[in-house]
């Protein structure tokens, strides 16, 4: 028996708009631990690792491992019959071919349900080696996601720089080039309103701004964004959760020909 | 002009 109260169906519905442009389908791996989701784009080029911790669920109860395969869009028909202040209840019996979701309304006035297919995804689990980052850059996922933005316009992809200065997003296209520098701020007391930067060594790698603007579709879930980068390593776009857990995107670097 | 570089390779498969 599997069965997961999360407070806010919103938080969950976030997440799967989060994922749902780089996945068709994907599995949630069901543990005591909580929920895990790890999986890569049809192109090998990006891979979303989602940890959802057992503790941040209001009521969790996993008798057995369980994975359970879904279809993201059909998912996301689910959570769009949910109410913003809903609670989600996710149930399913062990080796079974269906997962529930139950929506209650705050006062308990209006309680949905929907039994939604399960598939059998053959998806291989990849170990994630331990990397020392050259640079690790945090600052507001707000931010983060306006440079994408603005610099999508120009260009296909996006430079991004870190030295002890700072970070520097450029981009160049037919009708020019563009660059949004920014310097480590001293806001200490509103860490998620700053930049802070922890370099060892300078950087510079080169990234597909479609890739980079699925992963600001995470936004809403964090206000602060973790940007890791080494050479030769995919980089890291990291979203925590608050008092869920994380949303982790991966993606290789472009290379010079 | 550069290419994009795929995650194979990066992650072993366990």
């Amino acid at each position: 028996m599997f069965e997961a109260r999360l407070a806010s169906s919103a938080t969950f519905k976030k997440v799967l708009d989060a994922i749902k442009d780089l996945l068709n389908e994907a599995s949630f791996d069901c543990s005591d631990a909580g929920i895990q989701l790890q999986a890569m784009d049809n192109s090998h080029v990006s891979l979303v690792s989602l940890n959802l911790k057992s503790d941040g669920f209001e009521k969790y109860r996993c008798d057995r491992n369980l994975t359970m395969g879904m279809n993201l869009a059909s998912l996301s028909k689910v959570f769009r019959c949910s109410g913003s202040d809903d609670t989600v209840t996710i149930k399913a019996q062990d080796d079974a071919d269906t997962v529930t979701f139950m929506f209650e309304a705050k006062k308990q006035e209006k309680i949905s349900d929907y039994e939604m297919k399960l598939m059998n995804l053959d998806q291989e689990h990849l170990g994630i080696p331990e990397t020392e980052f050259s640079c690790i850059i945090k600052l507001p996922s707000g931010e983060f996601a306006r440079i994408v933005r603005d610099l999508s316009q120009f260009g296909e992809s996006i430079v991004i720089s870190c030295t002890k200065e700072g970070v520097k997003f450029s981009t160049q296209g037919d009708i020019g080039t563009g660059n949004v520098k920014l310097a480590q701020t001293n806001n200490f007391d509103k860490e998620d309103q700053s930049v802070i930067i922890d370099m060892q060594e300078p950087v510079s790698l080169t990234f597909s701004c479609e890739y980079l603007n699925s992963f600001t579709k995470a936004t809403p879930l964090s206000n602060q964004v973790t940007l890791s980068l080494c050479d030769n390593v995919p980089l890291v776009v990291e979203y925590q959760i608050p008092d869920l857990g994380h949303l982790k995107y991966y993606l290789a670097p472009k290379i010079e020909e | 002009t550069s290419t994009q570089a795929r995650l194979d390779g990066f992650f072993t498969v366990l």
